[in-house]
């Protein structure tokens, strides 16, 4: 549908994307973590979306993938803070950030 | 206000109380924290409350503490679960739960 398609174009058209709820705590880690390392996410706020598509794009990530947040690097699907939280611990978030450009 | 006085009532019922959101992962994680240390917590869903008293609470809640969960030991205000872990850690918190006679 029209809603993924957006979804994956925001999600290509920058280094680090991440569709997050602004009140949401573990969404708020995610963000930090990258900050903290001196990357620049691009960060959608689903519920502050003034036009409807905030909602329908966090209905059709939840649904897709499982739960908010949802992180993307260089365009492809890293996951949720526990995945990108893995991914550092392991040594492959930098790499990753680095071939993006992000770093 | 008497949103308030209800708060304090259902806190002060059980020797473990924690006003919660279905959805959000904090929640689930201080409830299952208390899980598996054997203790049966009293949680109230505010989002899946049929009334609207859950609605009110949570906006109480938020205004009053800060932030969603909110947990109660033996009718004492214990905190969010940054601070539930933090007496874990400090060993303050069997001392708390067995005077509750949670544990
Ligand atoms: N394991 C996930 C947890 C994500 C999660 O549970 N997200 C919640 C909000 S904190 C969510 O999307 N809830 C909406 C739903 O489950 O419908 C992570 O590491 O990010
Ligand atoms: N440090 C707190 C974080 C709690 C928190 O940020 N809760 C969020 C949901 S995860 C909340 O209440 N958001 C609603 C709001 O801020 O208005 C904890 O340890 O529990
Ligand atoms: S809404 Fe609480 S951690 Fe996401």
């Amino acid at each position: 549908p029209a809603i993924v398609e957006r979804i994956g174009r925001l999600a290509a058209a920058n280094a680090v994307v991440i569709f997050s709820i602004s009140t949401c705590s573990m969404c708020h880690a995610v963000k930090k973590l990258f900050r903290n390392m001196g990357v620049n996410p691009t960060v959608y706020e689903l519920d502050e979306d003034p036009s409807r598509s905030g909602r329908e794009m966090e209905r059709a990530l939840i649904g897709l993938i499982g739960a908010i947040p949802v992180v993307f690097i260089g365009g492809k699907l890293v996951g949720d803070t526990d995945r990108v939280m893995a991914c550092h611990i392991s040594g492959t978030l930098v790499p990753l950030l680095k071939d993006a450009g992000a770093l």
